[in-house]
C-alpha cells in the first residue's frame, strides 16, 4: 500500500512534467513477444515529425533499445534486473537521459508482463494493451486487471490471422465485457495494416 | 524473504507429500496464450493409463479447469484475484480437492506470466517453460529468471514457424547461454507434432 502510494506521488510529479513540456506519453503493455518494439519499428518512421522519444523497460538486456536507436530515435533503456514492472521512479530516473525539450511523443514500452506492469501509474496520459492474434481470444476475460486499466487495445499481427482460432468480435466483446469504454485498433506491425490508421491517431493525441 | 522462507517450508512439504504418493508434479510455465492448456488438451488423452490430475492457476475465471474437466481428468481452480503467481500455499490447499491417491502424474498450470511464477517453488519436481513460435526467439536472454529456473523447455506451435521469423537454433542457443542444463522437445499441440516423443519422456519420469 506504501509503495503504491509513493508510486504515484512520482506519477504525478513525472505527469507535471510532461503536460508543463506539452509532451503526450502513452505506456504500452503487452504479454512477452506481442510485438510492442516491433509496432514503435513500425510507427516512429510515420511520426517523424511528431518528434518522438522512447523508454525502454526489460528484465535484462538493451536489446529492444538497440532497435529503437537504430531509427536515429532518442532512447534510453531501464534494466529492471528481473524486477517483473516499471515503476514512476524507474521512469524519472531515465527521463534524465532523454533531451525533452525535443520531444513531444514519448512512448515507454513496458516489461512483457500481462499482470504487474497494470497497477503501476508512470505518468502517461494512456495504458495502451497490446494482444495479438496468436495468444487467444479469452485472454480479456482472464488476465482482467490489464485490460481494465487500458484506454487503448491494439490487436496485432492481423498477418496470422489466417491460422489460428483467434476471433475479432470474440475477443473484442471479451475486452469491452471488463473495460467498456476501450478503443481498437487491428494492425499487423510486419505487414503494415492498419498503421496508417494507428499513426493518425497518435498524430491526433498530441499537444496542439 | 520472509514471504520465500515460508513459501519454501510449505513448498517442502508439498514435495514430501507427493514423494510419499509417488506423484510426479510438474510446474507449467509461460507467458499467456503460449499454449499450456491446447498442450494438456493434447497430451491428457495420450496418458490415459498414467493416472493424471491437474492444477489450473488463473488470476480471473475457470475457463481452462473447464476444458481439462471436459477430458475427464480431475481438475481444480485456484483463482488468484488478481496475484501474478502460484506459490505453495495456494497448492497445497488445492490440493485437498483431489483424491491424490488416484493421481500418478500432476500438471500444475501457472498463471501465463513469464516473470514472477519463476520465483516460487511449489513442490514440483521440475519447472517446464513453454515459449511459443511467434514470441521471438530472444526472449531467453530478456526473460532470464525463468528460463535459468526451468529444466526443460518446449518450443509450442511448430506449425505457425514458416510464418513468422523465429529461429529454433537461435532460440536454443539464447536459452543454453542462460542455462546449459535445459533439455528441449519441439512440438505443435495443435497439429500433433512432436507430441509422441513428449508424452513419452512424461511417462518415463513416473515413479517405477
Ligand atoms: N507475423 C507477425 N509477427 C510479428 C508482428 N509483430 C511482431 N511480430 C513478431 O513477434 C516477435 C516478437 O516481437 P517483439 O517486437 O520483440 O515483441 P515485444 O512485445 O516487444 O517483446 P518483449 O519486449 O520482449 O516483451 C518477433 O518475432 C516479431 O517479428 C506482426 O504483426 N506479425
Ligand atoms: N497454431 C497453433 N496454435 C496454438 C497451438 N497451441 C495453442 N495454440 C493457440 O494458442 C492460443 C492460446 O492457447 P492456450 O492453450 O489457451 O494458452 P495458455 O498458455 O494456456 O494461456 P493462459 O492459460 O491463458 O495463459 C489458442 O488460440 C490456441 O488455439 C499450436 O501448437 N499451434
Ligand atoms: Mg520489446
Ligand atoms: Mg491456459
Amino acid at each position: 500500500r506504501k509503495i503504491l502510494e509513493k508510486n504515484d506521488q512520482l506519477a504525478t510529479q513525472n505527469r507535471q512534467l510532461f503536460a508543463e513540456k506539452h509532451i503526450t506519453v502513452f505506456n504500452l503493455l503487452s504479454s512477452p513477444g506481442s510485438g510492442k518494439t516491433t509496432l514503435l519499428e513500425k510507427l516512429l518512421p510515420m511520426l517523424a515529425e511528431s518528434r518522438c522519444g522512447v523508454v525502454e523497460g526489460d528484465l535484462q538486456t538493451d536489446r529492444d533499445a538497440q532497435r529503437i536507436a537504430a531509427l536515429n530515435v532518442p532512447v534510453v533503456q531501464i534494466v529492471t534486473n528481473g524486477g517483473c514492472h516499471l515503476d514512476a521512479g524507474l521512469v524519472r530516473d531515465a527521463l534524465t537521459n532523454l533531451d525533452l525539450d525535443t520531444i513531444r511523443l514519448l512512448f515507454i514500452e513496458n516489461v512483457g508482463n500481462l499482470v504487474c506492469p497494470a497497477g503501476y501509474d508512470l505518468g502517461e496520459q494512456k495504458k495502451i494493451v497490446i494482444i495479438s492474434t496468436t495468444e487467444g481470444d479469452d485472454k480479456p476475460l482472464k488476465y482482467t486487471t490489464m485490460f481494465r486499466a487500458a484506454r487503448v487495445c491494439i490487436i496485432n499481427k492481423m498477418d496470422l490471422l489466417p491460422w489460428t482460432d483467434f476471433n475479432i468480435e470474440t475477443v473484442k466483446r471479451n475486452a469491452l465485457q471488463i473495460n467498456p469504454d476501450l478503443q481498437f485498433f487491428t494492425v499487423s506491425a510486419k505487414t503494415g495494416t492498419g498503421m496508417q490508421e494507428l499513426s493518425a491517431w497518435f498524430k491526433s493525441q498530441l499537444y496542439k
